[in-house]
This record gives structure tokens, C-alpha cells and sequence, in this order.
């Protein structure tokens, strides 16, 4: 399930989105004990200013990024805008059974956007 | 044997260290309460739908399972399948039964290091021994080290009632050795004094590994 973009194609400025990964559409309900899924979610939305620029609580910024959104601003080039991509994540736990009836848990980090940010 | 899976849940099952998908779940087998609980503790979504449990603002130490305090990724709870292997005389001193156990680690990657081991054993007594309090020495060597001086582990055992849990790393098993694809462990229960002899009735291992593939070096803060 993903939270579908408002508004044009970007759906306004770089953010985090909701998406939720269920095991069962993945077909790993029968193996996987907890959870039944996890909110991975995902990063869309415009670089353009001021999304680039560091906002209050946010990540921080990329000057690299500031500076390319700087330049399509002034100029639109091949170069084009920055990208909105995860910027912090965090990890889930995954409880199964495995092959040989071992119950097995399992850590996997950054399988959770937590914040995005432009790169 | 089950259709490969499609290409995209291959590639995400791979990037789980997950070879292909496990066939389920056996008819048999219920999650042991300590595999919940560890499972609790240490899901960061489920830890936000029970902040009570988590200390807010804390975030667990990556590659590391707080709850046994050792590094760790991976954490496995392995059935044991007994097999009864002598039974001495009554009247020799070892008159008590010895168990040889055999824990299955194959789906154990050779990458993986092995951080924790302990053995679970939960003891029926023969009569007496359930009731009362006694006192017992509990003996566990590596199957292929039987014979060859002491067992390596040797422990007091006070009641039978409890489960008796043993740590194998750095006593029947080697801190720096490998996990073995599969593990053979010989176990004795002998009463201190001519008390009634114990019996065997479950076994398990919680087995604690760290996969480094999975393990991020900490990114450090921007400055």
C-alpha cells in the first residue's frame, strides 16, 4: 500500500511517503511469524528551492545539493535538480521458522525511511 | 519443491541473507516464549506501539542484542533431538542415564560468529527427583571430546524443577571456533549422593550469531 502522491507528478516537496510492505501480498505469510509487515515508506517530491534548504528538525542539508537547486534556479541545465532520497533510517526485526525448525529472529538495519532529504 | 520464487522476491530474500523462502511453519513447533519476547524488545515498530516497553529516545545499539548483552544479528533458538545413549548398571556409581544430543546449525552461513550459546534442558524427575530438592552435577562435552580427560563443562544443579541452563561458549565449546554445521553434545546427570537420576524430557540451544555482511559501520554524525 503507498500513500499516492497530491498534486501534479512530484507531489510537492521532497518528503517521506507512507508505504506499507504486507508479507502476506509478498507471499511470506506462511514463513514469517511477526511482523505481519512493516511501513518501509519511501521519498518523493521536488528539490527545488527552499525544499533543498535545510528545514527546522530536518536533515541536514547537502551544500552540494543547495548548490545545484542554486544553479537550475538561476539556470535550468542538464544538470538538473537534486534528488529526493532517504536521508535516516531505521532497522526492523523479522521472527520465522526456517528450513531446519529453527526459530530464527533476524535484525536488519535500514530497512525503514525514516527521513528523506535532497542529494 | 516449491517454484523458485518470482525474480523480485528472490532478489529481496537474497538481500535478507535468506537463500529462498523457508517452506513454513512446522506442524510441531510453537515460538518459544524467550523468542517473543527478544522479538518485543527489539522491534523498533513494535517497540513505538508499546512505548512502555522501550525507553523513549532509545534506540538500540546496532548488531547488538541488548537483552543477552552480546553482539549479535542473528538469534536462533534450535530444538535438540535426543537420543538416549547408555544406560549404566543400577548399582555402577554411574547408574544415571547419559544423553547423547544433536543440534542442526546447518542453516548457519560460515560467515556468521558465533557470540552466545546456551543450552536449555528441561529435567523429569524419576519420582523423587521432581519433588524435592537435591543436588546434581550436570557434565557436557562435544561428542567427539568424550573420553578425553573431564568434560569441559561441569555444573551444580540445585532442582530439577526449573529449566538448567549451561554456557557452552568458552566450555564445551571454543570462544574463536566456528559454528559447526552440526553440534553433538554428550550430557550426564549425576546426583551428588545415591539420590534418583533425572530424565531428560527437552532440549534447546539459543544460538547468538553476528553476521558482519548485515552490519553497517555507524555513520558518523556530521560535524
Amino acid at each position: 500500500e503507498a500513500q499516492p502522491s497530491v498534486g501534479g507528478s512530484h507531489g510537492g516537496s521532497c518528503r517521506a511517503r507512507r508505504l506499507y510492505v504486507s508479507f502476506r501480498e509478498v507471499g511470506w505469510h506462511h514463513w514469517v511469524i511477526a511482523p505481519r509487515g512493516f511501513l518501509a515508506n519511501y521519498c518523493q517530491g521536488q528539490c527545488s528551492l527552499p525544499a533543498t534548504l535545510p528545514g527546522p528538525g530536518g536533515p541536514p542539508a547537502l551544500n552540494h545539493a543547495v548548490l545545484r537547486a542554486l544553479m537550475h534556479s538561476a539556470a535550468p541545465g542538464p544538470a538538473g535538480l537534486p534528488c529526493c532520497v532517504p536521508a535516516r533510517l531505521s532497522p526492523i526485526s523479522v521472527l520465522f521458522f526456517d528450513n531446519s525448525d529453527n526459530v530464527v529472529l533476524r535484525h536488519y538495519e535500514d530497512m525503514v525511511v525514516d527521513e528523506c532529504g535532497c542529494r | 519443491r516449491r517454484p523458485a520464487a518470482p525474480r523480485p522476491a528472490a532478489s529481496l530474500l537474497q538481500a535478507l541473507g535468506l537463500h529462498d523462502s523457508p517452506r513454513g511453519a512446522p506442524k510441531s513447533r510453537s515460538v518459544p516464549p524467550i523468542m517473543w519476547r527478544l522479538f518485543r524488545r527489539r522491534d523498533p515498530q513494535e517497540a513505538r506501539l508499546s512505548p512502555r516497553r522501550t525507553p523513549p529516545g532509545a534506540t538500540p545499539r546496532p548488531c547488538h542484542v541488548e537483552e543477552l548483552g552480546v553482539a549479535g544479528n542473528i538469534v536462533r533458538h534450535v530444538p535438540g533431538r535426543g537420543v538416549r545413549a547408555r544406560t549404566a548398571e543400577p548399582s555402577a556409581p554411574e547408574r544415571c542415564p547419559t544423553w547423547t544430543l544433536l543440534f542442526d546449525l546447518s542453516s548457519v552461513e560460515p560467515a556468521e560468529l558465533p557470540s552466545r550459546a546456551r543450552l536449555e534442558l528441561r529435567f523429569a524427575g524419576e519420582g523423587a527427583a521432581a519433588e524435592t530438592d537435591g543436588s546434581w552435577e550436570l557434565s557436557v562435552a562435544q561428542a567427539g571430546d568424550v573420553g578425553a580427560g573431564p568434560a569441559p563443562l561441569r555444573q551444580a544443579v540445585a532442582s530439577l524443577r526449573a529449566p538448567v541452563r549451561a554456557e557452552l561458549l568458552g566450555a564445551a565449546w571454543a570462544h574463536n571456533a566456528s559454528v559447526p554445521r552440526s553440534l553433538r553434545l554428550v550430557l550426564a546427570l549425576r546426583p551428588r549422593a545415591a539420590g534418583p537420576c533425572g530424565h531428560l524430557a527437552e532440549a534447546s540451544l539459543l544460538l547468538v550469531t553476528l553476521d558482519p555482511r548485515l552490519c553497517h559501520p555507524l555513520a558518523r554524525p556530521r560535524r
